[in-house]
């Protein structure tokens, strides 16, 4: 499973 | 980008803009926390390290450079301004930096999505701005008075992360998007803990009174 924390915020 | 993120950056920018209101016009620090700006300016330097190799989006790259130049110019203002640091209250602003860069340091360290450099200090840098704003609270109970530009300065903080914790509830319903538990839990901390301050501050605006904290 690819990980998905996001990091298109800020 | 949904409504609540836009909201919550906006926030962000508005209590940052009303910190260099205080700094620049009025040229008065005063009840202000040197040790959560320093903390801010940490946590931005370690999540940013990637804004010239990964390219999101202008908006992203250009709020990333406001956010580091402006975290940076205010530590700068407080401890260097000839007039600005005079106002800085030294002797109740005592909380110990490594009191909270230790331990996220260390979580991040163990609890990680991957173990890399980049990845250990974005980590990092959620954990820390969870906390950063401690610093700041203590401050705020120690001071008799709050005034008007430190208590919005708060209560904007506080807003941002309020709009960004909902706007993760959206993100989670209508994106593909999950979020590990860790960065649930992080968000989750840096709300809970404006909620106190929050209660004070309608308090006092309702009975149009001075903001003041209980210690």
């Amino acid at each position: 499973v690819e990980e998905n924390d996001t990091k298109d915020e800020l | 980008m949904n409504i609540f993120r836009l909201t919550g950056d906006l926030t962000h920018l508005m209590s940052i803009i009303v910190l260099l209101l205080k700094i620049h016009t009025i040229k008065s620090c005063a009840g202000i926390s040197l040790k959560t700006q320093e903390l801010y300016a940490l946590v931005f330097a370690t999540r940013y390290l990637d804004i010239f190799t990964t390219y999101i989006s202008l908006y992203n790259t250009v709020m990333k450079l406001i956010f580091l130049g402006t975290s940076f110019s205010i530590v700068w203002y407080m401890r260097r301004h000839k007039t600005v640091r005079l106002s800085y209250d030294k002797n109740n602003d005592t909380f110990r930096h490594y009191f909270l860069v230790l331990p996220c340091f260390l979580l991040a360290l163990v609890l990680n999505n991957r173990f890399t450099v980049r990845e250990v200090l974005w980590t990092f840098s959620l954990y820390l701005e969870a906390v950063a704003i401690i610093p700041q609270l203590v401050l705020l109970q120690r001071s008799k008075n709050v005034d008007n530009l430190t208590g919005n300065y708060v209560f904007f903080l506080g807003a941002y992360r309020g709009f960004y914790l909902i706007n993760w509830i959206y993100r989670y319903f209508t994106e593909n998007h999950y979020r590990r538990w860790i960065t649930w839990m992080a968000g989750i901390v840096q709300t809970a803990l404006y909620v106190d301050f929050f209660y004070y501050y309608f308090k006092s605006w309702k009975n149009n009174e001075k903001l003041k904290l209980p210690a």
